[in-house]
């Protein structure tokens, strides 16, 4: 499992060096066609479609876009990993960053290159890039260190790859899912490089997540809204509240399923809730659009009809020969 | 489709996320074929609608009319596709998941 995703994962860091391709044209993207990490998770996209395959024996492929963070005064680029599910189980993981040619260990590079006796040469040990890793702790402050990594750019201006899969691993198995890191630890702080909102580099988790096949799975990361919130008060009210907001993955409470009753049907009028406003307010971004036929006719009753309730209504004499029936 | 048998099978149904409140975040695909399973499961059920061997029986008892209550077997889906989406999460981040069970390839009668 891990060598499929880890082959893969270097052939799509291959691949993300590349000029954009069509995917950077795509209107999918829209506004994101600006944004490295989408194009190449478009492309990614474009490629299981075409070969209809799937991402390294995996299922899921995530990405982590980084933020320039002060962390303890200096610039670091950090990933908030949080959004990994337990469920998802790494295959592997690739750090994807931009080589400056501005860097000094390029100019280092450039200058040998203009005399001829360097044209055969090896990259100077001045070209290589420290990476190291390390989470972060309470106040913005140094956590543990994750890895060291040290790469060798082999072009200038572009974009390079590094298999960083065991870093993630063990980030995840420890729970600590903020990571931060330096490109270039030797060199002193001058300011943030030109463009750096293009040139973020970015994390590529591939996994496999076990509660995929599970019912309802697709509800649990797609469907933002929760058709059954919580007793407990408002979520977003409570001091440690996250906006990833889970969903419950049965569709109707226990309740229904143990008595047997049809779950839409109040059948007390006591009923400490009321069913039906809570679809209403829950699926409120579904609105039920008139068919095409409908759309067509434009008498004012059926207009009115369709405003005044989207169901029918029955009294209660009739609910009631209806349930016994 | 009302033209299309009465028979279990595959109906046409072409799923717009936007119809259903989720292109906000969903990137890619913007809608899919998605097909519904609808139809009878009458006895005696044709081998077109791959009854099970449960099926067949129920079916059977039902025709019959032994044992009150029983119906006729439903219409469900059968082999079903997987559909890869394209997606922001909670934090904003491009996800791609491959979600097994999308579409439905045949129906039949279990």
């Amino acid at each position: 499992c891990h060598s499929s995703a880890a082959r893969e994962a270097a052939a799509a860091a291959a691949d993300s060096s590349e000029p954009l391709g069509g995917a950077s044209r795509s209107p999918a993207l829209g506004a994101l066609g600006q944004d490295k990490v989408a194009v190449h998770m478009l492309k990614l996209y474009e490629k299981y479609n075409r070969e209809g395959s799937r991402p390294g024996d995996g299922n899921t492929v995530r990405s982590f876009k980084a933020r320039l963070e002060m962390v303890a005064q200096k610039p670091q680029y950090c990933f908030n990993l949080t959004s990994m599910q337990e469920s998802e189980l790494i295959l592997a993981a690739t750090f994807h960053f931009y080589a400056d040619k501005r860097h000094r260990h390029w100019e280092t590079l450039s200058k040998c290159s203009k005399n001829s006796s360097c044209r055969l040469f090896h990259p100077p040990q001045d070209s290589r890039l420290s990476l190291l890793f390390h989470s972060i702790g309470q106040n913005f402050a140094y956590g543990a260190v994750k890895g060291n990594i040290t790469v060798f750019p082999h072009r200038r201006g572009a974009w390079q790859a590094k298999d960083i899969s065991h870093l993630i691993k063990k980030s995840k198995r420890e729970g600590e899912l903020i990571l931060c890191t330096e490109l270039d630890s030797r060199e002193k702080y001058q300011g943030f490089p030109e463009h750096v909102s293009y040139h973020l580099p970015y994390i590529l988790v591939y996994a496999n997540d076990l509660a995929i096949s599970e019912p309802n799975s697709v509800a649990v990361t797609l469907q933002r809204y929760d058709p059954f919130p919580s007793a407990d008060g408002d979520r977003r009210l409570l001091p440690n509240a996250s906006m990833d907001t889970r969903v419950r993955r049965d569709i109707y409470p226990s309740s229904s399923i143990q008595n047997n009753e049809l779950p839409e049907v109040e059948y007390n009028g006591d009923s400490k809730y009321n069913k039906h406003n809570f679809w209403e307010s829950a699926y409120k971004s579904l609105k039920p659009k008139a068919s095409r036929k409908d759309q067509r006719r434009k008498g004012p009753e059926n207009g009115e009809m369709l405003t005044k309730s989207q169901v029918l209504n029955f009294d209660e004499k009739t609910m009631k020969k209806a349930r016994r029936k | 489709q009302w033209n299309e048998p009465r028979i279990c099978s595959r109906r046409y149904m072409k799923v717009d996320f936007a119809d259903i409140g989720w292109n906000e975040w969903i990137i890619s695909p913007k809608s899919f074929d998605a097909y519904y399973c609808a139809g009878t499961c009458e006895f005696p059920m044709p081998k077109i609608v791959r009854p099970s061997n449960h099926a067949t029986i129920q079916s059977i008892v039902k025709a019959v009319g032994i044992i009150p209550g029983v119906p006729e077997p439903c219409c469900v889906p059968d082999k079903m596709n997987s559909l890869s989406v394209l997606f922001l999460d909670e934090n904003k981040n491009v996800v791609l998941k491959v979600y097994p069970n999308m579409s439905i390839e045949t129906c039949a009668c279990r």
